[in-house]
């Protein structure tokens, strides 16, 4: 963007994380606040190099649950950004995600949403409409909107993120089956549960096929085994069946993504109010040995 | 379950924001 972070800023940066990840703020605090003092002194206030201190500060105060000082920070390092790097400028759309995220932490949606929807505009015009990074501003938008209990948006703006990170980073990407799990629990406040269960089988035959190859006779993805199950338990033919390793997969769920596990205990939260009992416990199991 | 359902859900704070 025709800007580059100073070496010396960069430094300090790593070292006030460091500080802040041991919760040493006593120390990142004022180190952070020397360093602004004597940016401001050799650059004058209104300078991008200010406005990323201000960022880091911001961070600190952040991690310490001080969400009203860093979103100070924050807005005085945005007017800096915009006239100093142009309004439409990335610095500029990250700075109001981060914004966005400080309001929605102290619950104030309404506030936030404006703020994030302007950082999606300066992404779109800046890296194009199918770009990673408007999907995952599509993601903040959509939580946003999920909590103020605006499902009709909630919906479009995860189908659009969907939609970018599958063509953009095809369907095995962990991004699919995080935004198609967010999506699932979007239906399932509004009470459509058929259409959170197709994607969360969607999810699980992904990371099956993943795993062991494409689905047949001795390979299936565990759904398929937890709805036999139930099926075998129904007709009374395999009431005191034990839970075998259903092709692997309490081993294959150890390596894989949070995200599938989280699919496992939410299908099986499914199964269960539909009084498929024998099918929530196998997925149950499923998490259960995994661990 | 509402919490498992939720557990991924998180407003992703952006950390090019000190890059540029």
């Amino acid at each position: 963007g025709g800007y580059e972070i100073p070496t010396r800023l960069r430094t300090l940066h790593n070292l006030v994380i460091q500080y802040a990840a041991q919760g040493r703020y006593e120390v990142a605090v004022p180190l952070c606040k020397q360093a602004l003092e004597d940016l401001e002194r050799t650059s004058g206030h209104r300078h991008p190099d200010v406005a990323t201190m201000l960022n880091i500060l911001a961070l600190v105060y952040r991690d310490q649950n001080k969400y009203k000082e860093a979103a100070h920070l924050l807005n005085d390092a945005l007017s800096i950004r915009e006239s100093t790097l142009g309004r439409d400028h990335p610095a500029v759309a990250a700075t109001l995600n981060n914004l966005a995220v400080l309001y929605g932490k102290r619950g104030k949606y309404k506030e936030a949403e404006p703020l994030c929807q302007r950082a999606l505009e300066i992404r779109e015009k800046v890296l194009g409409a199918r770009h990673p990074d408007v999907a995952k501003q599509l993601n903040n938008l959509a939580l946003l909107c999920q909590n103020q209990g605006n499902y009709d948006a909630v919906e479009r703006y995860y189908r659009r993120a969907l939609a970018i990170y599958e063509e953009q980073l095809g369907p095995d990407d962990v991004n699919v089956a995080r935004t198609k799990n967010n999506l699932a629990s979007c239906y399932l406040k509004q009470g459509k549960f058929t259409e959170a269960e197709v994607l969360y089988k969607e999810i699980l035959t992904r990371a099956h096929v993943q795993e062991f190859g494409p689905v047949n006779g001795d390979h299936k993805p565990i759904w398929v085994h937890a709805e036999e199950r139930e099926e075998r338990s129904r007709s009374r033919l395999g009431d005191s069946m034990p839970y075998v390793e259903y092709g692997g997969w309490y081993r294959a769920c150890r390596g894989s993504s949070p995200t599938v596990t989280t699919t496992l205990r939410n299908l099986g939260a499914l199964y269960r109010r539909q009084g498929k009992m024998e099918a929530a416990d196998t997925l149950e199991e499923c998490v259960l040995r995994s661990w | 379950d509402q919490q498992n359902v939720n557990r991924q859900q998180q407003l992703e704070w952006d950390d090019s924001t000190l890059s540029y």
